[in-house]
């Protein structure tokens, strides 16, 4: 417990530099290969010439994330957490220091891809999202109940996929929803671009509350 | 340290206990979803009247994935973690003692669903797996290197979906082998069954290989 008071603590420091630059920080967590990376560039794609973007990138090992962010021109930091399942606090804190802050609108946190430990720490975002995709499965939520319990946002991505597993979509959101009764959802897929839109427009709608 | 020796002390206990018994365990770790579950029916369908098999299931919550390996009229023990982020032996110890081994010759261990803390606690077992699907992409051993570091054998599943991704098997083999050059590989789909024999076949070498 005492961990996560501390980790709190900083979290709230991080929650007003944000705040003092009127940017919404949104914490993006999966299990690996949901699809956090390809949101963060559909979102890049869909927001060009209208808000600015900036990303922060977790991993335990590489930046071949920060490096697919990086060719969209977007500023964007890589933190590797050398073995460490999630990201923490004092860690968003240095990655704030070296993004341009003043120039900012919208920030993408990509966690640690796990569908356990980023649940437990905040990282001072002021929202929390999961991905969790089709060829994943339908039980998650009720197997991995924390992580969909403390998110505000559900997307459900790799749609495109739909026709090739037997994935109740209903009952999922039906398990998510028991869960969590206010969590918003969106059917996406980063593929084709289907529900794009509507993630973007939910985006938007929470800076423009923000403001 | 202190407590991965202590665990460590645990699961050479849990060694003995099995080589008694002259039982091969086989550690089955992945992202969620990767098909750990799927894995084992198949080898419970491919053993069965030939090899007798146990099983350990591992979960944050809920009893899903012991149910359906109940079905198939195999002994089974759910361990639920209550939330961390891996089993531990430990935790197999008290499983052990539920389970008939004086007449099993296989147990398979489904850990909990995650790509980086299940690397880091022995639990007693033989040989350690990671299975990787084709959804997830083909980027996760630089991602989350220790996983594939540490495994004796990686399984490639859902390569029935290779023509729907742009996952490159022979850069992803070469990244496997470039961290670890000894580790075995197998090729399957649980779905079309696939590649499923070669898998088995090693298993059945293992278990001749340690009587
Ligand atoms: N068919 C399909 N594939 C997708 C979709 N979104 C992502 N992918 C593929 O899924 C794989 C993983 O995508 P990433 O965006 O790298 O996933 P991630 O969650 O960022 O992965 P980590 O950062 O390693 O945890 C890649 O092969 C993507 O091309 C989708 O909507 N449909
Ligand atoms: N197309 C295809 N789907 C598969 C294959 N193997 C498993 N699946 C599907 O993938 C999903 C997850 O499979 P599971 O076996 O439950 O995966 P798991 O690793 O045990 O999941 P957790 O225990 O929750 O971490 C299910 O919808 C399976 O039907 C395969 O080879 N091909
Ligand atoms: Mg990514
Ligand atoms: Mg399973």
């Amino acid at each position: 417990k005492n961990v996560t008071s501390a980790n709190d603590a900083i979290a709230a420091q991080n929650t007003q530099v944000l705040d003092k630059h009127g940017i919404l920080a949104i914490n993006l967590m999966s299990s690996p290969g949901s699809g956090k990376t390809s949101l963060i560039l559909k979102t890049i794609e869909h927001f060009k010439g209208e808000l600015r973007l900036a990303v922060i990138e977790g991993d335990v090992a590489s930046k071949i994330d920060a490096d697919r962010i990086d060719k969209q021109g977007v500023p964007v930091v890589q933190i590797n957490t050398g073995g460490s399942c999630s990201l923490e606090a004092h860690m968003v804190t240095s990655a704030l220091d070296k993004l341009p802050l003043e120039r900012a609108d919208i920030l993408l946190i990509e966690n640690v891809g796990n569908l356990i430990c980023p649940a437990e720490f905040t990282l001072g975002e002021h929202k929390k999202v999961v991905i969790s995709s089709i060829p994943e499965g339908d039980d998650k939520p009720l197997k991995y109940p924390l992580m969909f319990t403390e998110a505000d946002v559900l997307v459900i991505n790799k749609i495109d996929l739909l026709s090739h597993f037997e994935f109740d979509v209903t009952g999922f959101r039906k398990a998510v929803k028991g869960l969590n009764p206010t969590i918003e959802v969106f059917e996406v897929s980063c593929k084709t671009g289907v529900g794009i839109q509507a993630w973007c427009s939910w985006i938007a709608d929470e800076l423009r509350k923000k403001r």
